[in-house]
């Protein structure tokens, strides 16, 4: 059960003071599939940084099964983030001097997986997600598409309960992003809580809510037509 | 006029030769308004920077009104790419240490624009991609549509004569892709030639041609209907 009570965040650039999300409510309960939506700019990645602890709030409350996050050692969040929680990023954050088959291990070195697990589930989940042939490939020898994929194996290394996936089909060919959803229904139906930001109303309609945020508030939710 | 003649590209991986264009002949006429879609890893953006003279074929020629740009003396390719080529990149590419702003006035500095003129129309197209209220931003505080809605103010600093664009709305949303649509639109009826490579039907119908490529290969040549 994942909620946020009151949260805001600010940043500061400069002497202004730069308000971003203005007071947030929101509850996600296990194995559900919500999809956000909302302009460029409105804070959807901002709240998904704060979903996935990789940052703290300003103001407000974050209770994961029912017990405050922002007061846990951080060394209880780092494992929480490495175990239960799969992030795939906006703009992938891929480590530039590994091939595509070590950054999709790199979470189980974290976890203490053995060499050979992890190379075998490395290679399964590429698979998966079409990336097999270019496991070898550094970043910068894979197209944007393929960078996406595999940041998307990545985050399913340690096998998540929690997936947060920031505009997962966002480089993607429709053909491609069509798989990638299949994915992430397959990975839904086995249980898991999927949370996704996406600009794509195919991916949006698999949700079964849709919250609509504008300039740092949650405005409306959605609930799509069964498909 | 752009002439691609049997244009081949590979890369060596390892040990492993990796071909990604297997010969391309391409056309496009000045003021053209192309659009280029295919699946992830298809070999889109390689072409583009063939096209944008970022990258060099393995094989083939690439032809400029009339004359290869394969013997042009590098300063005089440095020329083309900096005041008639404008690329926006698929990762967007913004100088981390500069904010929005001088990252927009950086072509205008090579191009030995005066200082208050280039802050004249770097603002002037900020405020056209809806960014004038982040000009002082780094691009780390920005989100991902707002760096790509940069990364489109930079392409045009110079006024180009071509606009080359790699997938130019992929981090917008519905309403936001639509402005910069319109934009796209706009240039191209002052007479530039503009060439896309997208996902959004939306964006690839707005093109006078379609061009489909598939393993490295133009594979289909599609004109949309009038709108
Ligand atoms: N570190 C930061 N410092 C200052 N402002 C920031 C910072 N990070 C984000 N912002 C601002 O917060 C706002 C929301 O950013 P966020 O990345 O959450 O938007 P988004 O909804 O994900 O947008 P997009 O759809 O373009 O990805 C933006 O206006 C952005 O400029
Ligand atoms: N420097 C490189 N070294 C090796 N292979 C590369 C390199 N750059 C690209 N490739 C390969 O070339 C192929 C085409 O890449 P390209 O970036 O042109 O694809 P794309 O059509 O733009 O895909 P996307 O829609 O995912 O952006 C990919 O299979 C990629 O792995
Ligand atoms: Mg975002
Ligand atoms: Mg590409």
């Amino acid at each position: 059960m994942i909620r946020l009570v009151g949260v805001t965040k600010s940043y500061t650039v400069g002497d202004q003071l730069v308000p971003v999300l203005k007071g947030i409510h929101l509850e996600v309960h296990p194995g559900e599939f919500v999809a956000v939506m909302g302009p460029s700019g409105s804070g959807k990645s901002t709240l998904m940084h704060i979903l996935g602890l990789l940052d703290r709030p300003t103001s407000g409350d974050y209770e994961l099964n029912g017990a405050s996050v922002l007061h846990l050692p951080s060394n209880e969040l780092a494992r929480l983030r490495n175990q239960h929680i799969g992030f795939v990023f906006q703009n992938f954050h891929l480590i530039p001097r590994m091939s595509a088959v070590r950054n999709v291990e790199l979470p189980m070195v974290y976890a203490g997986v053995p060499r050979s697990k992890r190379r075998a589930r490395a290679m399964e989940l590429l698979e998966m997600v079409g990336m097999a042939n270019r496991a070898h490939h550094l970043p910068n020898e894979l197209s944007g598409g393929q960078r996406q994929r595999v940041a998307i194996a990545r985050a399913l290394a340690n096998d998540p309960a929690v997936l947060l996936a920031d505009e997962p089909t966002g480089a993607l060919d429709q053909q491609t992003g069509g798989e990638i959803l299949r994915i992430l229904q397959d990975l839904h139906a086995d249980g898991r809580t999927v949370m996704v930001i996406t600009h794509d109303p195919r991916v949006a309609r698999a949700g079964q809510r849709i919250l609509h945020m504008v300039d740092g508030e949650i405005v409306r939710e959605e609930v799509p037509d069964e498909p």
